[in-house]
C-alpha cells in the first residue's frame, strides 16, 4: 500500500522517507522506526509516538495515517508536510507580516490546547516541531517526548525540552512540573516569530539559564513562591526584570496585546504563567490584524 | 472518550465479544487440525494404532470456553507477577488490559500465554512512563531477555499500537471529590475514604472480567462504587442526574422583591439518561459480581491440550 | 465542552492527598496546581 522513494531524514532512532499512499495517491511520509538500536526492544520515543498520536486527531496536530511493521521494522505513516516553522524563521528571502505570526500562532496554541485537554505534555516544542502543511496548516508533530500528564506522585525528568525553549522551572530541576512548560516553549517560539532569531540561545544549560534570567529577570520567592529552595538557585545572578519599555524597545512590531500574551506566556512562576485556554482567549487574537488565512500565506 | 483508540478499537457489545473469540478460536482450531492431519501424514510409517489413538485423545484442540478459561486463569497472573513486582495500578491495570486485548485478536493455541505474561508486563512498564530497563527485568522476573523481547512487536501489532488506557481509577477519585460537592454536608468524608480504597480494590478485580470491553471507565466506576455502597451511589446520582439539568438564571425583572431565581428547564443536548445510566450500571455489576472461576486442574487439562496440539511428536 | 457536567468546587474538597502536596515545595515550585489535578479527575469521571 505504501511505497518508499525518497530518504528525507535520520534521526537517532528513526529514518523518514517520503512516500505514497498507492490506494489514493496522497503523498505521504514515513518514519521507519529502527529496532536494533534500543536495547531495551522497542524505543520509548517510538512507544510514546504511536501511544500519543493513536488519540490526538486534530487539524493542528499531525495525522498517524496508519502502522505496519515490515522486516520487522515499526513504520509510521504520517502526512506528508513539506515544511517547518524553523525553516521559515531562519529563510531571510520569506517575508512575512504580523498577521502570518499571529495565524501561526493561533493554529499552534489550538494544537497545544487539545493535547493538553487530553491531558497530554508535548515536552519538546520548538519551531522545528511545528511543520506547515500544503495549504498552510502548522501541525504540532513528534511526539517521542510526549507523556500523559502525570499523576500528582509521579516523579518526572527535568531533562526535557530542546534547550533555547526549556522552561525556568526544568532548567531549575523541578519534577513535578505541568503543563506550564509547553506554554513557556510557545512564548519563546512566538518571541522568535518576532525577533526572526532565536530569542534565547543558551550555550548549554548553565548558561541557559544566566541568558533567560538576564533577559526576563531573576524570579524571587516574592513572585516565584518556593523558586529559592532550588538547588541549583543559590548559585543565580541576579537581575532585574525587563521594564514594559524594555520589552517594547525589543519587540517593536508588537502590539500591547501581543506583548501581554508573550508575558502571560512567559510568566516565571509556572503556577501564574497563562494556560493555553488564557492564551487562545487573549485580545492578541481578535485585535487587527486579524490572523492571516493559512492557505493564502506564503 | 468517543474519539480514544479504547472506544474506536476495544469496546464492543457482549455479543461482538462472543463473536469475536469465536472466530479467533475457529481460525487457531483449524490450523491446529491442518497441522495435526499433515503429521499424521508425514509420520504415517512411525504412528502405530495405539499412537493414532492417544493422538486423537489427547491433541484435542480447545474450544472457546476452554480458550477463555485459560486466558482468564494466566490474566489472574499477569495481575499477580505485576502486583508482586510492586508496579503502580496503573502499570498492572494496562498489563492487564493489554493481555486480553491480545488474547482477542489471537488464539492460546497459536501463541502460549506463558510466554508472553512478562513481555505484556514490560511493555505496560514502558508505555506508562515507568521504564524498567529489559536486564533489571530480567533479573527481578528470572525470565531471559530474549523471552522478554521476543513478542514485544507482535503484542504492539496485535494491540492494534493502540497503547493509552483509560482504567476507572481517576474516575474513582474525581467522582469522590464531586460527591462531597453535589451531597455536601450530607456525607462523612472520613467514610469515604475507606469505601475509597475498597472501591478502588474492586475495580482491579473488576479488571479480570470483561467490563473494560462493554462499558466505560465511569462506568465501572459507579458500579463498582454502588457495590460498596449501593445507597450513596443512588443518592448520589438521583441528586446529579435525575432531573433535567437546569440553568438557574436570576429573572430579568429588576425588582428586588422578583428577584428570585427563574429556574430554564434547560434540557442539554448532551444530557444524561438517568434512567439508561442505572440500568448500564446494574449491568456492570451484574459482569463484575461474576467472575470467572477457573481451577487449576482446569487450567492443567487444557494447558496439557495445548501442548499436545503444538508437541503431537512427543505423544 | 460547552457545558462541564461537574462544577469545580475546591472549598468543599476534603482531599487530603491532594492538598498535602501544595505544602511541599517541590511541588509549588515545579508549578504544581491542585484546579489542574481537579479538573482532570473529574473530566475522566465524566469523559
Amino acid at each position: 500500500e505504501y511505497t518508499k522513494e525518497k530518504k528525507v531524514g535520520e534521526g537517532t532512532y528513526a529514518v523518514v522517507y517520503l512516500g505514497t499512499k498507492q490506494s489514493t495517491g496522497r503523498k505521504i511520509a514515513i518514519k521507519e522506526i529502527k529496532t536494533s538500536e534500543f536495547k531495551d526492544g522497542l524505543d520509548m520515543s517510538a512507544i510514546r509516538e504511536v501511544k500519543y498520536l493513536q488519540e490526538i486527531n486534530h487539524i493542528n496536530v499531525i495525522e498517524l495515517v496508519d502502522i505496519f511493521m515490515a522486516y520487522n521494522n515499526l513504520n509510521l505513516v504520517l502526512e506528508y508536510l513539506p515544511t517547518d516553522l524553523e525553516v521559515v524563521i531562519k529563510d531571510q528571502n520569506i517575508l512575512f507580516t504580523p498577521a502570518d505570526i499571529k495565524s501561526w500562532m493561533l493554529m499552534t496554541l489550538r494544537g497545544v490546547y487539545h493535547c493538553h485537554r487530553n491531558f497530554i505534555l508535548h515536552r519538546d516544542l520548538k519551531p522545528n516541531n511545528l511543520l506547515i502543511s500544503p495549504d498552510g496548516q502548522i501541525k504540532v508533530a513528534d511526539f517521542g517526548l510526549a507523556r500523559a500528564i502525570p499523576a500528582p506522585y509521579d516523579v518526572l525528568t527535568s531533562n526535557v525540552v530542546t534547550r533555547w525553549y526549556r522552561a525556568p522551572e526544568l532548567l531549575l530541576g523541578a519534577k513535578h512540573y505541568t503543563s506550564a512548560v509547553d506554554v513557556w516553549s510557545l512564548g519563546i517560539i512566538f518571541a522568535e516569530l518576532m525577533l526572526r532569531i532565536p530569542y534565547l540561545p543558551g550555550q548549554n544549560d548553565v548558561d541557559q539559564i544566566d541568558v533567560t534570567f538576564r533577559a526576563l529577570g531573576t524570579p524571587t520567592d516574592k513572585d516565584w513562591p518556593g523558586v529559592s529552595k532550588f538547588s541549583t538557585y543559590t548559585q543565580l545572578q541576579t537581575y532585574p526584570p525587563p521594564s514594559r519599555d524594555e520589552l517594547r524597545k525589543r519587540f517593536i512590531a508588537a502590539s500591547e496585546n501581543a506583548l501581554d500574551l508573550m508575558s502571560g506566556m512567559l510568566t516565571m512562576n509556572p503556577q501564574k504563567r497563562w494556560t493555553t485556554i488564557q492564551c487562545l482567549q487573549s485580545e492578541y487574537f481578535t485585535e487587527l490584524p486579524p490572523p492571516s488565512d493559512p492557505s493564502t500565506i506564503k | 472518550f468517543r474519539s480514544s483508540s479504547q472506544y474506536r478499537l476495544w469496546s464492543f457489545t457482549k455479543e461482538q465479544l462472543d463473536t469475536k473469540r469465536v472466530d479467533t478460536n475457529a481460525h487457531a482450531v483449524a490450523a491446529i487440525e491442518e497441522k495435526l492431519t499433515m503429521f499424521k501424514k508425514d509420520y504415517a510409517s512411525d504412528i502405530s494404532e495405539e499412537d493414532a489413538k492417544m493422538i486423537n485423545e489427547k491433541a484435542i484442540p480447545l474450544t472457546a470456553e476452554e480458550e477463555l478459561k485459560l486466558v482468564d486463569f494466566y490474566a489472574k497472573k499477569v495481575q499477580g507477577i505485576a502486583q508482586h513486582l510492586n508496579l503502580p495500578t496503573e502499570v498492572v491495570s494496562s498489563a492487564l488490559i493489554f493481555f486480553k486485548r491480545f488474547y482477542l485478536e489471537n488464539s492460546v493455541m497459536e501463541i502460549d500465554p506463558k510466554t508472553i505474561v512478562h513481555t505484556i508486563i514490560f511493555l505496560a512498564c514502558k508505555s506508562e512512563n515507568y521504564f524498567i530497563s529489559v536486564d533489571s527485568f530480567s533479573k527481578k522476573t528470572k525470565a531471559s531477555r530474549d523471552t522478554i523481547l521476543k513478542y514485544e512487536f507482535r503484542i504492539l501489532e496485535s494491540l492494534k499500537f493502540s497503547l493509552l488506557c483509560h482504567h476507572p481509577f481517576k474516575p474513582l477519585h474525581g467522582f469522590f471529590l464531586d460527591i462531597q460537592n453535589v451531597l455536601h454536608g450530607k456525607v462523612d468524608v472520613k467514610y469515604m475514604g475507606e469505601i475509597y480504597t475498597k472501591t478502588k480494590k474492586r475495580i482491579s478485580d473488576a479488571l479480570l472480567t470483561d467490563v473494560a470491553f462493554l462499558f466505560t471507565p465511569p462506568q465501572i466506576t459507579l458500579a463498582a462504587l454502588s457495590l460498596e455502597d449501593e445507597q450513596l451511589t443512588e443518592k448520589y446520582l438521583e441528586t446529579k442526574f435525575s432531573n433535567t439539568d437546569t440553568i438557574i438564571e436570576a429573572s430579568k425583572d429588576t425588582n428586588e422583591k422578583d428577584k428570585d431565581s427563574e429556574v430554564i428547564k434547560e434540557d442539554r443536548p448532551d444530557k444524561i439518561n438517568y434512567i439508561l445510566l442505572l440500568s448500564l450500571i446494574d449491568q456492570c455489576k451484574e459482569v463484575m459480581s461474576n467472575p470467572s472461576q477457573v481451577s487449576m486442574e482446569e487450567a492443567k487439562s487444557s494447558a496439557a491440550k495445548l501442548y499436545f496440539c503444538n508437541h503431537p511428536m512427543n505423544i | 465542552d460547552p457545558f462541564k457536567r461537574y462544577i469545580m468546587n475546591e472549598i468543599v474538597y476534603e482531599d487530603p492527598f491532594i492538598k498535602d502536596l501544595t505544602k511541599k515545595n517541590e511541588y509549588i515550585a515545579s508549578g504544581f496546581r491542585t484546579d489542574f489535578v481537579y479538573d482532570r479527575l473529574l473530566t475522566e469521571a465524566f469523559m
